[in-house]
């Protein structure tokens, strides 16, 4: 367990896939995480962006993993 | 799709500031 609950898992792990150097777009992640609400989407990425999970890339609206590379 | 030296340079420096809050988070317990 990382501690993180399973709406901020599915995000997480969804980022992490993506391999592209600018990383996912957050429209993206709305077509894959067809339950979650953009406003849940939005709340998840800030939380997981503010502990360092995840990071903006070419503008606020794309995210990669740190843990990548 | 390639990006652009700009580009690449704020991708490192988002990627570091994040690996610092991630490092402070974990020194805090969390």
């Amino acid at each position: 367990n990382n501690g993180l609950n399973p709406n901020q898992n599915q995000v997480l792990c969804l980022i992490k896939s993506c391999p592209e150097p600018q990383g996912i777009s957050i429209q993206e992640l709305k077509q894959r995480l067809s339950g979650m609400s953009m406003t849940i989407i939005r709340q998840v990425v800030d939380f997981l962006s503010n502990e360092g999970h995840i990071f903006s890339t070419i503008d606020e609206d794309h995210f990669r993993s740190t843990d990548q590379e | 799709s390639s990006l652009t030296q700009e580009q690449q340079r704020k991708i490192e420096e988002n990627r570091q500031k994040a690996l610092a809050r991630r490092a402070e988070r974990l020194a805090q317990g969390k």
